[in-house]
């Protein structure tokens, strides 16, 4: 544990009233191999550390703590801020069908959050969604989406054709000639590197009117999460961010990473397989797991 | 009179990012950085003492720690072959059986069947008959619900339609999961009693964007079932996959294969060569 790590290194603190800059230089050590390994980007570290230290250094040691917890309490709220401090609430207060559309890189948990957020947004807000594909590529993707809705009892919109925009236009139809004031649509996985599937979402934002852009990313993913985020940010323009598998033991500094270049809010987590496992974000308990 | 190469605070911060933003771990870094001080200190070096220098000294270390000759994929020349797919959820197993079988395939005669043992996933069985049919093999599936018992009864089939490869898709677990992780030892063990023999290939499907984790489920993975490679996939995206370094050095296995698109053909042998030219560009 982090802790443990920087104690040593504060042994020498006791007995000083303020936090000096060679105390901390071997605790930052620790904190800067610490976010490493927890797969914070490289230069977000850099950046960070460098910020958060301005803060640590000269403040007073409080009496009531050991310099270690108040140093790691230090770097927990700074990255707490981070990681938190913009709403999580989805834009939802619009004109139904309210359109969330779910993108990412391939495998990140859209589909299976997707059905989840269906299920979410029935239970937990009372509104009555309704949910499409536009995954024409993978085998066997819009089954996938199709049972998932069977199963948490959601209203699931079949495509008459393959052609994505017709899809869409139609499941925005039929979602509001049944009544749904939410349309969720999954999107097949994609590269941020991959021009022609970027443009397959840009038209469908150009042409379909879209009132939630959510990007799903799997708390395992390593460094490139910063081009990820931000290629997707920059090119399709996103509202919010997912996290999923936090139930494994992936420490997830990918979230710091792509809150930190977009600058746009994580709003939802995913905590395992079951469709009841969609969770608001809590940033001081992802400050303390990528911390460790 | 040669002049030696210094390496400088500079040079080293340098390498370190560019090694570290290729996701290897950080202590592999450390052991390639030192190596590389070292070197500067023992050889003459005549080039200029830039980044990209050391990069290509530290590629070609990677490249030996990955060049091994273990890279083949094992089968029985004689008998049934089965190769056991495992790894995390959405890591690319199913697609990388499909893929796997179309390649072996295409360069044998050999006759092939799929094994959907992943009981749970929704559309997980529909997927892979999807990809048996895009490689014009053998399928089997049925209504278990235990994906030891559907192995079992593949088995019984497999023998009785000679097949020669048997390629069992197994569902995504996470690493930490510790029902799960028996759920695929006891896959393991029943292939053993069917079989009177490990599976000739049980390959770990690690996601190519993954950082450090990947390092953890090699290590759980193998706590439980007997690795004898590794497949890493979507190395078509913009990530490196360094933890490849120390998944060859630290828990000595090989890489059998690179995933490096969604199609029949994106399955290609480990180039240990190619691969470590990469990792820096
Ligand atoms: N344990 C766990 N598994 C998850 C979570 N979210 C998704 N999964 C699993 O991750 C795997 C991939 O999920 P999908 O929903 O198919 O991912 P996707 O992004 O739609 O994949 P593509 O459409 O192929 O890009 C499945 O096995 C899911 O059950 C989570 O929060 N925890
Ligand atoms: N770009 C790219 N995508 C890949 C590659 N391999 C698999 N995929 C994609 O990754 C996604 C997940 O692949 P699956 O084969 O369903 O993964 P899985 O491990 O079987 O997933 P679960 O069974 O849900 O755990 C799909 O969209 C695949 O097309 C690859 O090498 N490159
Ligand atoms: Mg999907
Ligand atoms: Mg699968």
């Amino acid at each position: 544990k982090i802790s443990e790590k920087i104690n040593s290194s504060f042994k020498k603190l006791r007995g000083n009233a303020v936090i000096s800059e060679n105390n901390v230089l071997d605790a930052l050590k620790e904190i800067r191999l610490s976010l490493l390994e927890a797969d914070v980007n490289y230069k977000v570290v850099k950046e960070l550390i460098d910020t958060i230290k301005e803060k640590a250094i000269g403040s007073e040691v409080l009496k009531s703590v050991s310099p270690t917890e108040q140093f790691i309490k230090i770097f927990n709220d700074e990255l707490s801020k981070v990681l938190g401090g913009s709403t999580t609430d989805l834009n939802l207060k619009v004109k139904p069908p309210a359109t969330i559309l779910i993108i990412g890189l391939q495998g990140s948990g859209k589909t299976t959050s997707s059905a989840k957020l269906g299920k979410f947004l029935k239970e937990k807000s009372k509104r009555n969604p309704s949910l499409c594909s536009v995954d024409i590529y993978r085998p066997a993707a819009i089954k996938q989406l199709e049972i998932l809705c069977g199963q948490a009892k959601l209203n699931f919109i079949q495509n008459d054709n393959d052609k994505i925009l017709d899809i869409c236009r139609n499941a925005k139809e039929k979602a509001y000639n049944v009544g749904s004031d939410t349309l969720i649509i999954d999107t097949a996985g994609r590269l941020q590197i991959d021009e022609e599937m970027l443009n397959e979402l840009k038209s469908i934002k150009n042409e379909i009117e879209i009132h939630e852009t959510l990007l799903v990313i799997d708390s395992m993913i390593g460094q490139e999460a910063i081009n990820v985020a931000k290629n997707f940010n920059d090119e399709i323009g996103i509202d919010g961010l997912v996290l999923t598998k936090l139930d494994g033991d992936a420490r997830g500094g990918a979230a710091l990473s792509a809150k930190y270049v977009t600058g746009k809010p994580i709003k939802l987590f995913g905590s395992g397989e079951g469709l009841d496992m969609l969770e608001i974000f809590h940033p001081e308990r992802m400050a303390s797991r990528i911390l460790g | 009179l040669k002049q030696s190469v210094k390496i400088d605070e500079n040079t080293i911060e340098l390498i370190e990012e560019a090694l570290i933003m290729s996701d290897v771990s950080v202590q592999t870094t450390q052991i390639l950085i030192e190596n590389i001080k070292k070197r500067v200190k023992n050889e003459k070096f005549e080039n200029e003492a830039t980044e990209n220098f050391f990069l290509d000294l530290i590629s070609d270390e990677v490249e030996k720690i990955l060049k091994r000759d273990d890279l083949e994929l094992n089968l029985n020349p004689h008998r049934l072959s089965v190769i056991l797919i495992s790894g995390v959820n959405g890591s690319g197993k199913t697609t990388t059986v499909g893929k796997l079988s179309g390649l072996l395939r295409k360069i044998s005669d050999k006759r092939i069947m799929l094994v959907a043992a992943d009981t749970f996933r929704a559309a997980a069985i529909d997927q892979l008959k999807v990809w048996s049919e895009r490689s014009n093999v053998s399928f089997f599936s049925n209504d278990q619900k235990d994906p030891a018992s559907v192995v079992y009864s593949a088995l019984d089939d497999a023998i009785r339609q000679n097949i020669e490869i048997l390629i069992i898709d197994t569902a995504g677990r996470l690493a930490n999961n510790s029902n799960l992780m028996s759920e695929i030892k006891k896959i393991e063990d029943i292939v053993i009693k069917k079989t009177n023999s490990l599976p000739q290939e049980t390959l770990l499907v690690l996601d190519g964007t993954s950082g450090q984790n990947a390092l953890s489920q090699i290590e759980k993975f193998k706590e439980v079932i007997t690795l004898t490679g590794v497949v890493i996939t979507k190395l078509d995206s913009s990530s490196k996959a360094g933890f490849a370094i120390s998944a060859s050095r630290d828990f000595d296995l090989p890489i059998k294969f690179i995933g490096v698109g969604e199609k029949l053909e994106d399955l290609v042998p480990f180039d240990p060569s190619e691969f470590s030219r990469a990792l820096f560009k």
